[in-house]
């Protein structure tokens, strides 16, 4: 299992990582 | 550690460090690629001191929109994808299937910063080891410096693309940034870097 301060640092990650691809969407606006 | 957690005390949780690491590479005038906070396991007389992960911000190469096709096979691609996917499961619970973040390519700076969370170092040894131990910046720049590094950390950053990386120790452990491109030292930055990350006094506003 993973230690709680990586298990934010990695959902952090996952979330700003989703955010950065909707951006480069063709369909975002 | 326990000492650790007394000494960074409760104003300095985990989202204060996330808005030090986040500010200091956000209003950079260089464009750094990431920031960890390397957090030291504390003073133990009995055994020598170790940095672990404490947290990281990753924030991409934002001067370098992907325009060069990746040199990662095709195996390691769908490796990746793949530790991402179960990740990512573990962290929200959802089934992997059902998840299209992970459909982009992981690239290799996301990779570095990804396998950086599994990590630690000797006090004295690697980078961030070496930073602390000697309580002095260590600051590499350019991949040539990087891959004849002894630092097995230096090298790896290197083959991931990293052309910088920087060590600032601080009370209680260390700052590292990293960039694809080529960051020569700045004193502002060093002397930033003490102001935000000096956890013997209550965090200054950002």
């Amino acid at each position: 299992d993973l230690p709680l301060s990586r298990k934010k640092s990695l959902r952090r990650f996952l979330e700003k990582r989703k955010e950065r691809q909707v951006a480069k969407s063709p369909y975002a606006y | 550690s326990a000492s650790t957690s007394a000494a960074i005390g409760s104003e300095w949780n985990q989202d204060t460090l996330q808005q030090r690491l986040q500010g200091l590479i956000d209003n950079a005038r260089e464009s750094w690629t990431y920031a960890i906070f390397w957090q030291s396991s504390g003073v133990d007389y009995t055994a020598p001191s170790v940095l672990g992960w404490g947290d990281g911000y990753y924030k991409g190469e934002v001067n370098k929109p992907k325009t060069v096709e990746s040199v990662t096979s095709l195996a390691e691609q769908e490796h990746r994808k793949k530790v991402l996917r179960e990740l990512n499961s573990l962290i929200s619970g959802s089934h992997s299937q059902e998840n299209e973040t992970i459909d982009e390519e992981v690239t290799d700076t996301e990779w570095f910063f990804l396998i950086s969370m599994t990590q630690s170092f000797v006090n004295g040894h690697g980078l961030p080891g070496q930073a602390m131990f000697s309580n002095q910046p260590v600051w590499i720049t350019g991949r040539d410096r990087l891959s004849v590094s002894h630092c097995e950390r230096a090298r790896q950053g290197q083959v991931f693309g990293i052309q910088t990386i920087v060590c600032l120790p601080s009370s209680n452990g260390v700052v590292e940034l990293g960039s694809t491109e080529l960051i020569f030292q700045s004193l502002d930055l060093i002397n930033q870097v003490k102001v935000l990350f000096n956890f013997g006094n209550s965090p200054p506003d950002l």
